[in-house]
């Protein structure tokens, strides 16, 4: 259970950030 | 700030078992012996309380090493300073990751919405100017047919 | 019901619990081995003694005495300091976000938001299409209307070709002059005739 939090808050911490990048990519490759 | 009380209140807690471990109640348990060697068991007690103590204050600065405690609680402190004047409960993530991902994606969503509006604007105004000459080109064209026209009836 | 501390574990990497576990167990594993070190050094003295009368056993139960009246205490102590760090140093306050949710804040009902965002961009992207496909047709049309164009000033220019060779032959306005062309042609086949009649 304490491992399902802690991998869960990281995911929480880190992959917006990462989904980000893709989306940005996305629409970026989108305007060129 | 965090780290102090943490500290103050680890000190409190070896201050308080100590004093529970007290010397009259380690001689009273280890009677047999203490009989036999008063000074010795008082020097043997000495140490045990030093060897609890230096034990217990190495583990937690190394909990405060290992997990970079120092620096999280006065980053934490900050954060919570920040925040002082922020009355209602904050976001707290919805276990919905994929609406919550929504507010990281609409600023960027956004900016892009305003250069797609921008672009089609330039688009918008190229094919304008484009039209125009089209239309003009129309009506040269029949200007042209209509002068054809005339000359073909003249000549017929 | 747990709190699993899970926006505190976002912050700090663990969980508090876990962290207040792990102290726990390393105190108590130094309680006892402290406990065991008075023990083995009593035991190690009294080798010193001959005539002395205390048996391991006996120290055994003394350490387990003591031990369990420090653990007791420890157990309460630690519960306290343990409700005490989880209260006011490894929580975070409920109107606290942390600095990567601060965006959260900014877009409070997202949700909404992202979908509106996303049929407004679908629309656009559906406008822009149009729009650069009415360009390529416009442009296409430009195009074509320069062959038209050409031929059609081509026609003209034949047209003006055709007067100017009349000019060139005298016949200014080509309607009187063929007019007069075929006033003339008739006037001639009517001499022939007259020519042909009066040879018979």
């Amino acid at each position: 259970f304490d491992e399902l939090i802690v991998e869960t808050a990281t995911k929480r911490k880190q992959w917006p950030k990462k989904i980000l990048i893709h989306a940005v990519q996305t629409m970026k490759a989108e305007q060129e | 700030g965090r780290a102090q009380v943490f500290a103050t209140v680890v000190d409190t807690f070896l201050e308080k078992l100590v004093a529970a471990g007290s010397y009259q109640r380690f001689a009273n348990c280890y009677r047999c012996f203490y009989r036999l060697q008063p000074e010795m068991t008082r020097s043997i007690y000495d140490q045990f309380i030093a060897q609890l103590q230096t034990s217990i204050k190495e583990e937690i600065q190394e909990v405060k090493n290992e997990g970079n405690l120092e620096a999280l609680f006065n980053s934490l402190d900050k954060i919570v300073e920040e925040a002082k004047n922020q009355e209602e409960p904050a976001w707290r993530p919805s276990g919905i990751p994929e609406e919550d991902i929504c507010s990281t994606v609409v600023p960027y969503l956004l900016k892009h919405k305003l250069y797609l509006q921008k672009v089609l604007k330039v688009k918008e105004e190229e094919n304008r100017k484009v039209a125009e000459s089209v239309l003009a080109g129309r009506d040269r064209i029949a200007e042209l047919q209509q002068r054809i026209q005339a000359r073909k009836h003249a000549w017929q | 019901s747990v709190n699993p501390m899970a926006y505190e574990a976002q912050f700090f990497g663990f969980t508090p619990q876990t962290c207040m576990l792990r102290v726990y167990i390393a105190f108590q594993d130094y309680l006892f081995e402290t406990m065991l070190l008075v023990e083995s050094v009593m035991l190690k003295k009294m080798d010193g003694f001959p005539d002395c009368k205390i048996s391991p056993f006996e120290l055994r139960k003394s350490t387990e005495k003591f031990l369990l009246f420090m653990k007791e205490h420890f157990d309460k102590l630690f519960s306290k300091m343990e409700e005490v760090l989880l209260q006011l140093v490894l929580n975070i306050p409920k109107n606290v976000l942390l600095p990567e949710d601060k965006v959260h804040e900014q877009y409070p009902d997202s949700k909404e938001q992202f979908q509106a965002l996303q049929d407004e961009i679908h629309q656009l992207q559906e406008q822009y299409r149009a729009e650069a496909s009415a360009g390529q047709a416009l442009r296409a049309e430009l195009e074509e209307q320069k062959v038209v164009q050409a031929e059609l000033e081509k026609i003209l220019q034949w047209f003006d070709g055709l007067e100017n060779i009349c000019r060139k032959y005298g016949t200014s306005n080509f309607k009187e002059s063929f007019t007069f062309l075929t006033q003339n042609s008739k006037k001639l086949q009517d001499m022939l005739k007259d020519v042909e009649k009066k040879s018979k």
